[in-house]
Order: C-alpha cells, then sequence, then structure tokens
C-alpha cells in the first residue's frame, strides 16, 4: 500500500508532457479510485464515490480530458488515487493536524488525501465542509492549478462555507484551458429553440434557447452567459421524448403567422416535436402519423440528409446532402425549380478555397448572432447577413467569411466519460 | 470512531484529541508560513512540488508576513495582529500558497507568479 502512494517517478512523468505551461497529463482520460484502505468514517462509500465522480466531471465539464473511476487495475496504473486519513497517513510525508485548518492536500500528479478529522458533508448539506467543494479545489491542483488569491475561484487556498451550489467560474476555466486547451468537435445539429410565453402584463414574449447535439448527448448554450448550462452535457433522452437517442442529422422549424412546426431528421424519416407537451408527436392535426419518411413529407428531398435550416424571411428551408443544396420551398410543399444546386454556388466562398465543400455537420440560424453559420469539424463558415450587406455592399449574396474555430465563439461544449453522462 | 448519535452523522462529536492546534503566537505563526511556502520551507518535502529550493535568507518573518496580509487583503503591516490570525485559523488546503520566487521576481504580484520548474 506504502508503494502504491510513493512517487512514481517513471511511470507518471511519462504521462506528462512539458510544453512550457504548467500541464500535468497529456493522455485524454485519466482514472481514479478511492482507495479501500482509506475510506472516511463519515459518508457512506457510495457517497464519497458520487461526489469525486462528479467532482471529476467538472473539471470534465470545461476541459478536454476525461476521468474515469477504475476499480481494478493495480493500484500504480490509476493515474489519481484519493483516500482520508487522521494525523500521520497513508505513507505521507506530511502529517494532518486534526479538526481545523488543513483539511487535504494534493501530490502534483497523484494523489489526493483528506483529513478524516474534518466534518466533511454531502452537497446537501450546508454544514460542515463540502467535500464536493474540497476534492474539486484538490483535484484543481493535481492537473496543475496552483492556489489562486481571487474571491470565488474554487482554487482560492482558503474554505468559504455556505455557498450555495458552486461552479468553476469564468476565471478557472480560463486557467485550466491555459494548461489543457479548450474543447473541440463537431456537431450533429445545432439550432435555437423558440419559446413563446406571456409577461406579466400578458404581452406575449420570444425567448429561445441554443442547443447543441452531439451523438447522444447535447448542451443548453447560455448565449448570455457565453458558456454551456451548469451540469451539461446530458443525454438527449433524458430532454427530449420521442425522438431518436443519437445522431440526429438536421433540425428545422418552420414558424410563419399561421404555421408553428418543429422538425427533428434522422435517416430517412422526420419527427414532430410538440414544444408544450415536450413530446414528439404520434400524429399531428391532420392525422398523420410520426415518424414519416422525408419523401412523403418533403417530396424531392433525398435522405439521409447531412443537415437542414429553415430561412424564415424566404420561408425556404434549405436541405444539404454531400455538396448539393436542396432550396424547398414550404407554401408548395416542392424544391424550387433551379435547384439541387451546388453548395459552392448557392453559398460562394469569400475567400476561395475556404469553403467547407461538402458533407456539412449542421447548417444553424443563431437568433443572438442574427446570422447562418455552417459546422463542419470543429470549425464554422459564417454566412453574409443582411448587416454585412449593409456595411459592405460587395459582399456577395449568401457569400461565405472565411472559417473560424467553433470554440472560439461557443465557450466550454466538453465532453464527458459516458460513465458521467447520467449525473 | 467518531461518536455519532443521529443517521445523519450531523451530531459528529470530534475528540478533542484531534483538533488542530490553533495559531495563537509568533512562533506558530512562522510555522504557518513556513508550512505554505511565505519564507524559509521546512525540511520536509511540500505537497505538489517536487522539491522546493531554500528560501534565500533574507526573507525576513516580516516580509513573509506582509505578503501574506497583502494576498489575504489585510492591512499590510508586517505584524501578527488580529486579523492576520483569524485569516491563519481558516480551513484551508494543504497544498502550500506560493513557490518561493527567485530573488529577481520577488517584486511580482502573488498568484501571477509563473512555477519556477527545476528543468529536467
Amino acid at each position: 500500500f506504502l508503494q502504491m502512494l510513493l512517487p512514481k517517478l517513471d511511470r507518471q512523468q511519462e504521462d506528462s508532457s512539458h510544453s512550457g505551461a504548467t500541464r500535468a497529463f497529456s493522455r485524454k482520460t485519466l482514472t481514479w479510485r478511492l482507495v479501500g484502505e482509506a475510506y472516511s468514517s463519515q459518508l457512506s462509500v457510495d457517497e464519497q464515490r458520487y461526489i469525486f465522480k462528479l467532482a471529476f466531471r467538472m473539471w470534465s465539464e470545461v476541459i478536454p480530458l476525461n476521468f474515469r473511476e477504475d476499480l481494478t487495475a493495480p493500484g500504480a496504473m490509476v493515474n489519481i488515487k484519493l483516500g482520508f486519513g487522521r494525523g500521520r497517513h497513508l505513507g505521507c510525508t506530511r502529517v494532518f493536524d486534526g479538526s481545523g485548518q488543513e483539511f487535504a492536500h494534493a501530490w502534483r500528479l497523484g494523489d489526493i488525501h483528506f483529513d478524516d478529522d474534518e466534518h466533511f458533508t454531502p452537497p446537501t448539506s450546508d454544514t460542515g465542509i463540502s467535500l464536493l467543494k474540497v476534492a474539486v479545489h484538490e483535484i484543481g491542483h493535481v492537473l496543475g492549478l496552483p492556489h489562486i488569491y481571487r474571491t470565488g475561484s474554487i482554487m482560492h487556498p482558503n474554505y468559504t462555507p455556505h455557498e450555495p451550489a458552486f461552479e468553476l467560474d469564468w476565471s478557472d476555466r480560463k486557467a485550466i484551458q491555459k494548461l489543457y486547451g479548450s474543447c473541440k468537435g463537431s456537431f450533429d445539429i445545432a439550432f435555437d429553440w423558440i419559446r413563446k410565453e406571456r409577461n406579466q402584463y400578458g404581452e406575449m414574449m420570444v425567448r429561445f434557447s441554443t442547443y447543441f447535439f452531439r451523438n447522444s448527448w447535447y448542451w443548453l448554450y447560455e448565449n448570455r452567459n457565453n458558456r454551456t448550462r451548469y451540469g451539461d452535457p446530458i443525454q438527449i433522452l433524458t430532454g427530449w421524448h420521442g425522438i431518436p437517442a443519437e445522431n440526429i442529422d438536421a433540425f428545422v422549424h418552420i414558424w410563419t403567422r399561421r404555421r408553428d412546426e418543429r422538425y427533428f431528421f434522422k435517416g430517412s424519416q422526420y419527427w414532430r416535436y410538440d414544444g408544450d407537451k415536450d413530446q414528439a408527436l404520434l400524429e399531428d392535426e391532420q392525422g398523420r402519423s410520426y415518424p414519416r419518411l422525408i419523401s412523403e413529407g418533403f417530396p424531392g428531398i433525398p435522405s439521409p440528409l447531412d443537415t437542414a435550416f429553415y430561412d424564415r424571411k424566404k420561408q425556404l428551408i434549405y436541405f444539404f446532402k454531400e455538396s448539393f443544396v436542396f432550396a424547398f420551398d414550404i407554401n408548395r410543399n416542392q424544391v424550387l425549380n433551379s435547384y439541387p444546386m451546388k453548395l459552392t454556388e448557392v453559398f460562394p466562398a469569400i475567400t476561395p478555397q475556404n469553403h467547407p465543400f461538402r458533407n456539412i455537420d449542421s447548417a444553424y440560424y443563431s437568433y443572438a448572432h442574427n446570422s447562418i453559420f455552417f459546422f463542419k469539424g470543429n470549425a464554422y463558415w459564417k454566412v453574409v447577413s443582411e448587416k454585412d450587406k449593409q456595411q459592405n455592399s460587395r459582399l456577395p449574396s449568401n457569400g461565405l467569411f472565411p472559417k473560424k474555430h467553433i470554440s472560439e465563439k461557443w465557450f466550454d461544449l466538453c465532453d464527458v466519460h459516458i460513465s458521467t453522462l447520467n449525473m | 470512531e467518531a461518536l455519532f448519535h443521529s443517521r445523519d452523522r450531523s451530531d459528529l462529536e470530534l475528540s478533542p484529541l484531534h483538533q488542530a492546534r490553533p495559531i495563537a503566537d509568533l512562533q506558530a505563526a512562522q510555522r504557518f508560513l513556513s508550512r505554505y511556502g511565505w519564507s524559509a520551507v521546512s525540511s520536509a518535502r511540500s505537497p505538489n512540488l517536487e522539491r522546493t529550493t531554500e528560501a534565500p535568507a533574507s526573507i525576513s518573518l516580516a516580509d513573509a508576513m506582509r505578503r501574506f496580509q497583502k494576498a489575504n487583503a489585510l492591512p499590510v503591516s508586517g505584524k501578527l495582529d488580529t486579523a492576520t490570525l483569524v485569516a491563519m485559523n481558516k480551513p484551508r488546503c494543504g497544498v502550500p500558497d506560493t513557490q518561493l520566487p527567485s530573488q529577481t521576481t520577488l517584486s511580482t504580484p502573488l498568484g501571477l507568479q509563473p512555477r519556477a520548474r527545476p528543468k529536467r
């Protein structure tokens, strides 16, 4: 046991990379374990493991690093080991001082020790010392962060009691992203979901939330806070009912004075979603049952699709497949005569060769930016908007600005380990 | 076992033997400043560091006190006053707060200092 905790110079340093910043680990998935002989006597073992699982997940929500609890590998192979002890503990050279003052410490690239003389409590309690908060802090050290003397930082050396549910704030995110970079990746769909609500004066208000879907999970993106919702990503199954559980091709919201229809597309079929009931419709008001074949509902449109978006002004749906675009007139329920056309023709590159050409992942009309964005891989191309055109009339209609990184416009869209997706 | 009677252990009674000794005098304060990297480093290897360099002798206790007070937004007097004692007795993480910079960077603001890593 002692041997397990002695620094594994060869093993761990093999993990670390010296890229100039004080980065600690270079692999994408790290393993952790609450050491069996070092459980706390204050909380149930399941509670302790759940809290550590959540603590690791909170870091992986903001950096491209996953954490997996490993209960079987030999101890020496586990990247991060956590344990509780009192006074002289776990072969550690630093002796704990009993209740009060020092409540935990972390060894770089390795182990985290908690002083079991402290009164550690679960996140739901407002007494004692939150084990979740201390765990997030100590994991921050293991990942390479020093103490940060900033009010509100999780890396402040002193514990601040009675704080409501805490989260990694903007500065802490930037600090850890300086070491590990920001999260990149492609998206299946991105869309704004419109909500119509009446305010206290009975006036109809329109609000929207932005969603990003990837594989079988999704994020709500809070535009006003420039980050994802705390606790995201979560499983599509959890938040949306009756649509496919993963790999959705497109989302289209037909929104006119008389129509308000939302559709999800996957493969050869499409589903209609009822926002009020928060459920995919089995049958619409005309008695049509869902899911329906795309070829039935949108004659002339091929499947599976790459993506699609609805242009409210022109009342056209643009469907994308490979290097072609199909403009579908929702009033005449047919593809415009001049389509399909080449993607490069309908949406020309402003800078030659700086174009997605084919197989875009998602076409997203953002109400926050009043612009259309084409996503492909971890890059986006912004389509010339009316405002752009007013500022520079020489820009081509529907032209594509040179590509940029999605992660530089939408922040912290990070995966978490599949074992923690349901937390 | 630490004694408790209610199911959620909210009435956990810690035995007095396991209470941290409060920091109440200059000597204890000096030990605190040394332990957490504000002045000369104790001989024990500190966590989160492989091995830290010995502090230059010129860092005096008052200096270290002043730096600690400044980082904690306390009146910077260099003296062990009540507010400083309260700050030193707060529950805290055992990882040292600072790595002693080389003499040349002493004046840079705390917390923003680059970490001095010995070359591999």
